[in-house]
């Protein structure tokens, strides 16, 4: 049972800890800031208003015998870093700090860091790269020029089934999830996404196929 | 071709801004902060000094014409709110706005936000949800509670053959693509992607999975 620590409750840090909680993981929330320790007490297995860069501090809340901290410290760099430090020498084996920019990200990796993560940073590229395909099924690339595409169902699918269509063996691409759409008693558009397809699924026009394939099988699919 | 504004241009805006750019979308970048606008120009179309929460700025410099705004103002939430209404009151078709708790993202809809971001709080819940599968490589979370991840193989499918491994009744789970790691000649390790896996696939050791179910189904599987 994996025990985590979260140090710095900000936005990021809070939701970190929440949803690990959520999922029954162990997790001891740590801040300097009482009102912090307060909102999250009782979402937490322990909650602890302690300044983290004291070694003391760590040993005595047994932040040492965790498994996985994530500093999440944000505007206080020394802060951070010297929480990263303490916390390699005194043997944690995972710590994921938090970087607002490269040169503190090669720092942090310097000093000891197993990981980086950089909430803004991560999430404008995502967003960025989202909006350019209009849906974040639309388009993402995996390796070596293949992709996860969402396309309209080919008219030449309508009326067959999945399993008929032999779409390994004819396009080369794999159906990854079937989205059908409908209406319900409020006359309001409805979504289903089956991402285990159904091989006896029959196409109607209103289906979205989300495939994954070369870019160029793709293509020849979604001509 | 989509025109963009990205308005404010903290850690999130600068890198949503210039994500885009990078991928050649047209992008204007807006912030009152002089410096902000310096360091950014000469990474997109065109930056601008300017409030924008006063709608004759946000006319005067074309902003009610471009497609898509993304409003990135973090801690000055009236600016944030001011800036959203006046834009989808000049028309601008989609706004995707920031949000840093529920009740601003209420509001923001209320106003007629089409979409709303919380980086911090979205990286949060990602990260926890990929710290808990320690398998688990990626994590793209899709619609329904479903997601595409990658995961290292389980060792209960070491030596065996996929189709053998029936994951669709076993573990209601799809393959999406097998990564196979090789070394070449020069001793660099190699990675070749099977986005239409083979069903007589032996799955070894250094494979990586890539599958896409729903977020119980794939915990069970990374177990
Ligand atoms: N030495 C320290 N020990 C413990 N907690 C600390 C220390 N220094 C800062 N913190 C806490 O870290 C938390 C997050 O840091 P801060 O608010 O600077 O980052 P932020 O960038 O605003 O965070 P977010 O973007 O996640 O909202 C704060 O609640 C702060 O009290
Ligand atoms: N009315 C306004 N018009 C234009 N820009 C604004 C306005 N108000 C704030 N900004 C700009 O928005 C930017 C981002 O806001 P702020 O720094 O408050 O958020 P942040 O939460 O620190 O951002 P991040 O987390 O993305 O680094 C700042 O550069 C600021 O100058």
């Amino acid at each position: 049972m994996t025990k985590f620590a979260v140090i710095g409750l900000g936005m990021f840090g809070y939701r970190v800890a929440v949803t690990l909680a959520e999922r029954n993981a162990e997790v001891i929330a740590v801040d300097k800031d009482p009102r912090k320790v307060e909102a999250i007490k009782d979402r937490v297995t322990l909650a602890v208003r302690m300044d983290s860069s004291i070694e003391e501090n760590l040993i005595a809340q047994g932040i040492n015998r965790v498994d996985s901290v994530l500093v999440c410290i944000g505007e206080n760099f020394e802060a951070n870093l010297l929480t990263t430090v303490l916390l390699k020498k005194l043997g944690v084996k995972q710590v994921i700090a938090r970087a607002a920019n490269d040169i503190q990200s090669q720092i942090l990796k310097l000093v000891g860091a197993d990981r980086i993560v950089s909430p803004e940073d991560d999430m404008g590229k995502r967003i960025a790269q989202n909006l350019l395909m209009s849906s974040i099924l639309d388009y993402i690339p995996l390796t070596n020029g293949h992709s996860l595409v969402q396309i309209k169902t080919p008219s030449s699918f309508l009326h067959k089934k999945l399993r008929d269509l032999h779409l390994r063996d004819q396009f080369k691409v794999n159906v990854v999830a079937i989205k059908e759409h409908g209406v319900d008693q409020d006359g309001k558009t409805t979504e289903k996404i089956h991402s285990v397809p159904d091989p006896n699924h029959i196409f109607v026009e209103s289906d979205v196929l989300v495939v994954v394939g070369s870019n160029s099988d793709i293509e020849k699919l979604a001509r």
